[in-house]
């Protein structure tokens, strides 16, 4: 529903028809407008042109742009749909449609099959997930011996990769997380059920009927 | 310790995307 004074044209968010994201994802038109200020607010955090680069992003996540995070990082180069090393409104909406608490749970595992697929290979690889173990711990408090690591690896991988080739595809990925929902928390952002609510200024904006 | 490689790696990472939306609205 458009809040402000409509003056009969649509409005574009950088480059992008909010109508046809809405309709391409969870949100409403209003919601996506929303998400245009956050956006606005991020993108112009460190260079203002309307794109997020990755030191912006990880400015956003933890307000500390030098802080290394592997795991931020590969969520950036999830958002970068185009590969571009920038993201830009239509990623960010379409790819934080994947966290909305009514997106279906199907869409969430791929994502976070994505996530562990570190080289892009189709498969979750252990040297890929044992790569983001050492990286992560390294970066953490949390310390492990390389044994325990190893035990750790051979006990998930005993668990999910049900017809041991060495790696996970997507059915057992499926059928792993199922028997292990906690791996979706990450997944879902109740915040963005009330992000009128959060990020209202929209309301002053809006040149868009939905 | 009982968790599998996942797990630990949502844990140690420390991630949430809600950082996102706070201080920033």
């Amino acid at each position: 529903m458009g809040c402000g004074p409509s003056k009969g044209r649509r409005q574009y968010l950088g480059n992008e028809d909010p109508v046809f994201l809405a309709s391409q994802t969870t949100f409403s038109v209003s919601e996506v407008e929303a998400l245009f200020e956050l956006f606005k607010t991020i993108s112009s955090s460190v260079i203002d042109d309307g794109l997020i680069n990755k030191e912006e992003f990880v400015l956003a996540l933890f307000k500390n742009r030098t802080k290394e995070n592997l795991f931020a990082s590969r969520i950036f180069d999830l958002f970068d749909v185009k590969h571009r090393g920038v993201i830009d409104f239509g990623d960010f909406v379409r790819s934080l449609h994947i966290f909305h608490p009514n997106t279906p749970l199907e869409d969430k595992i791929g994502f976070s099959f994505k996530l562990y697929d570190l080289d892009n290979t189709g498969f979750i690889e252990r040297k890929g997930v044992k790569q983001m173990l050492l990286a992560l711990l390294g970066e953490s408090e949390m310390k492990l011996a390389d044994e325990a690591i190893e035990m750790i690896l051979d006990k998930t991988f005993l668990e999910a990769d049900i017809n041991q080739d060495g790696k996970i595809d997507m059915t057992e990925w499926q059928h792993f997380v199922s028997k292990n929902p906690s791996l979706l928390k990450i997944m879902t952002l109740p915040y963005l059920r009330d992000i009128t609510t959060a990020f209202p200024s929209f309301v002053f904006n809006s040149e868009v009927d939905e | 310790l009982n968790m599998n490689a996942f797990d630990i790696i949502s844990l140690s990472s420390g991630f949430d995307l809600s950082g996102l939306f706070e201080e920033n609205n």
